[in-house]
């Protein structure tokens, strides 16, 4: 409840008119999105914890033959506030041979596919699994062609994540290949950017 | 050749190779007129308004009469002059002259391009400026043209504030006796009718014809062209200004940069951090200037199923799929063990996570 308190009185004043219009002088400006910052910053600390024990399965019955012999762990995730310029420590932080759980969130009400974006620091061979659908997952590992600040990743990964359920979650486990067996997967190699020649 | 084109499963974005802008838009997945795809030639180019009150215009001379030295020479406007000498600033928007066209971003320069195809989604890089690109995206199962502009820092070195708008022309008639006609969304519920230089609850008097048709999206803004069944969509990610000037055309204020304050209040320019330039009055603070990136979002319909796409895009865009993450060695080994104990009760052993 303070967390979420203190969320609310937060987006409470940046509903101030010279908050969402901007009429305020600069230093002003940046005393309202420190007051944000701050209350966002643990609300995404909570949702880390809380979501990770919900990722658990609920119904033991159906559940159990998979898990009896996986020690339950409170698993707890972390959220890339500026995912939007390409910047991402849990993914940009990977080395060859490492891999990172990957779950997306559907605040809909209503299954959905939509293609997800991870900013990565590294052009190895990278393969995604579906945990749900126990299977590969085709992916794209571009160069990266919107680097809005130094810390932007130079690479996107882009994959699908297919029928998330409503109000629910897929998990993905993205996997870079270490150097040995960098040539067996058949994981895409980084698509270069090919530069359209000046009409002839 | 003279075009490049890229795709998904449901949309084609064709770009002028002479140009480098946008050309037109193809729905795959929609029949238009003739049983042919839908399809729209639409364009995509930045430009800005300078704001009215620079200083730049004139000599600093005019600085201690923020009156626009355009207007010395054109009729005043019907207004007092305590109104003619309003300056653009944080409260509002005023571009420097009432005919203004737009000064593009690219001047007359082609706009570079580079491609990047892969299997689930295609994009083109677009360099307009040293301070203006963008990466026009097409993504398989969705009929939307991702645009991602990132545009900054805004130069103010000739003393003239800038007001940067992102505008689409198209070849859909939108309008009635010469009124572009456009709909935009009140906090993201009704979309009302707009019309140009017209209020529909009173008789307008125009005092600025651009500024005067700009008005608040919170989430899109569309056009219609009723006899060729066609629609226009544009969805944003923040609150901005949006207008139609012209039949066919749509477009979105998304950066400025000011040199002067517009006496309202705020004592300062709305301009970024500080500094000063030396030959400006310590009023006026130049900054470094900030560099924006945000997204818009295209889609072409029929005016029939129009509505319901861009309130079934809107649901998807405001409520997005939440990325979480963990790189905790026993998460994952948690996750591994899960996949492989289904993998094995699946009995596929080549999805055995390796």
């Amino acid at each position: 409840d303070h967390v979420l308190f203190q969320l609310t009185a937060a987006v409470g004043l940046v509903n101030h008119h010279d908050a969402i219009t901007g009429t305020s002088k600069q230093h002003v400006a940046d005393d309202y999105v420190k007051i944000l910052a701050k209350a966002v910053t643990s609300a995404e600390a909570l949702i880390g914890k809380v979501y990770g024990t919900s990722l658990l399965p609920q119904d033991h019955t159906e559940s159990d033959k998979y898990t009896k012999d996986v020690p339950v762990l409170p698993t707890v995730f972390t959220m890339c506030r500026l995912y939007n310029e390409s910047v991402c420590t849990a993914t940009q932080s990977l080395q060859a041979g490492e891999t990172a759980v990957v779950a997306v969130y559907n605040p809909l009400p209503r299954a959905r596919t939509q293609q997800v974006t991870l900013p990565l620091n590294t052009h190895a061979r990278v393969s995604v699994f579906s945990v749900g659908e126990t299977a590969l997952v085709t992916s794209d590992l571009l160069a990266n062609q919107n680097q809005v600040s130094a810390e932007s990743a130079p690479y996107s990964l882009v994959f699908s994540a297919q029928n998330v359920p409503a109000l629910g979650s897929a998990v993905f486990l993205v996997r870079l290949a270490d150097k040995s067996t960098a040539s067996q997967t058949d994981a895409p190699a980084v698509l270069k950017a090919e530069k359209v020649p000046v009409e002839a | 050749g003279p075009h490049l084109t890229v795709s998904s499963d449901q949309v084609s974005v064709t770009f002028n190779s002479a140009t480098g802008l946008l050309e037109s838009i193809t729905r795959l997945d929609v029949t238009g007129a003739e049983g042919k795809p839908l399809t729209a030639q639409v364009s995509q180019d930045f430009a800005y308004y300078k704001s009215f009150g620079s200083p730049g215009i004139g000599n600093t001379a005019t600085l201690k009469d923020t009156r626009d030295p355009h207007l010395k020479n054109i009729q005043p406007l019907r207004d007092a002059d305590s109104v003619n000498n309003q300056p653009g600033g944080a409260y509002l928007m005023r571009s420097a002259t009432p005919e203004e066209v737009p000064t593009r971003l690219a001047a007359e320069k082609k706009v570079d391009l580079s491609v990047v195809r892969g299997r689930g989604l295609s994009e083109v890089h677009q360099q307009f400026s040293d301070y203006a690109s963008q990466v026009v995206r097409v993504r398989d199962g969705s009929p939307v043209v991702e645009l991602e502009w990132t545009v900054g820092p805004v130069p103010i070195n000739d003393g003239i504030g800038k007001e940067v708008i992102s505008k689409f022309t198209s070849n859909l008639r939108t309008g009635e006796k010469g009124r572009s006609k456009c709909f935009t969304d009140s906090n993201g519920r009704e979309f009302m009718e707009r019309v140009f230089n017209y209020r529909p609850t009173w008789d307008l008097e125009v005092y600025e014809p651009i500024a005067g048709n700009y008005y608040p999206l919170t989430a899109a803004m569309y056009i219609q062209d009723t006899t060729h069944d066609q629609q226009l969509a544009v969805l944003t990610d923040r609150s901005q200004g949006g207008a139609s000037l012209k039949s066919g055309e749509m477009e979105l204020l998304i950066h400025r940069r000011l040199v002067v304050d517009d006496n309202r209040g705020v004592e300062e320019a709305l301009n970024e951090t500080t500094g000063g330039m030396s030959h400006y009055p310590d009023w006026i603070r130049s900054g470094d200037g900030i560099t924006v990136t945000g997204k818009h979002y295209l889609l072409l319909s029929s005016v029939s199923d129009g509505l319901k796409e861009v309130r079934t895009l809107m649901d998807e865009l405001y409520l997005p799929l939440v990325p979480l993450f963990s790189a905790e060695p026993s998460t994952v080994k948690h996750f591994e063990a899960l996949a492989t104990t289904a993998a094995a009760a699946a009995g596929s052993a080549e999805n055995k996570v390796n």
